[in-house]
């Protein structure tokens, strides 16, 4: 499964 | 973190300080779109929403409460303070389809069907098109008192650090988010179109205006 991308950016 | 997404949020940063330098110091929000702000407040509500929930560093925690703050007060400032300076006739961008749009959008283009993941999507894409209303009121009044050439550089260099960020962080941290990515590199054409008709309307307009 695609691995949510950790939304760590502004 | 890298430096291009230091610089990056650091020129957004200098952006929304510029504007609201500008705005205070000419006692005027003449020239500016209220719609677009409105739309930028909008945007980082969306993008922020779990700002006390999520944690993810000191430097991002008091990043987006600075934004949220500096937002908003912009906001009321040209709704309160300066709101006789305003022209609402120029400012006729119909802002409720680029919501309708980013929502539509958020709900194709999303990584999980998660009100958090929905939320942060149509923020995404809201971001990449807010600049509009004020790219129209430019366009039509040609007039450019408060947004100046810094603010608009200052927003480009925000703009266009975030692309070699993704770009490093695609090389070396193995990340890659298609949803910011695709919208970041709108927004990016939205604002050198922007920069584009700043030149050509204030920039250019400037010197024949002198006698």
């Amino acid at each position: 499964a695609q691995t949510l991308p950790v939304h760590d950016e502004l | 973190m890298n430096l291009f997404r230091l610089g990056g949020d650091l020129a957004h940063l200098v952006s929304i300080f510029i504007l609201l330098q500008k705005i205070t110091a000419n006692k005027s929000a003449a020239g500016i779109s209220i719609k677009t702000q409105i739309l930028y407040s909008i945007v980082y509500v969306t993008r922020y929403i779990d700002v006390f929930t999520k944690w993810i560093s000191l430097y991002t925690f008091v990043m987006k409460l600075i934004f949220i703050a500096s937002s908003f007060y912009t906001v009321w400032l040209m709704h309160n303070t300066y709101k006789s300076t305003q022209n609402p006739q120029i400012d006729t961008f119909k802002i409720r389809y680029l919501i309708g749009g980013s929502i539509i959008m958020a709900a194709i283009f999303n990584h999980k069907l998660t009100f958090n993941e929905l939320v942060w999507s149509f923020s995404i894409w809201l971001e990449s098109v807010a600049i509009l209303p004020q790219l129209f009121m430019l366009q039509r009044t040609g007039e450019a008192e408060n947004i100046t050439v810094h603010y608009i550089f200052a927003l480009g260099i925000y703009r266009a650090l975030y692309i070699p960020n993704w770009v490093y962080r695609w090389i070396f941290d193995q990340y890659f988010d298609y949803i910011a990515t695709v919208a970041g590199i709108i927004q990016t054409l939205i604002y050198s179109d922007f920069f584009y008709v700043y030149y050509q309307r204030v920039m250019k307009g400037k010197k024949f205006e002198l006698p």
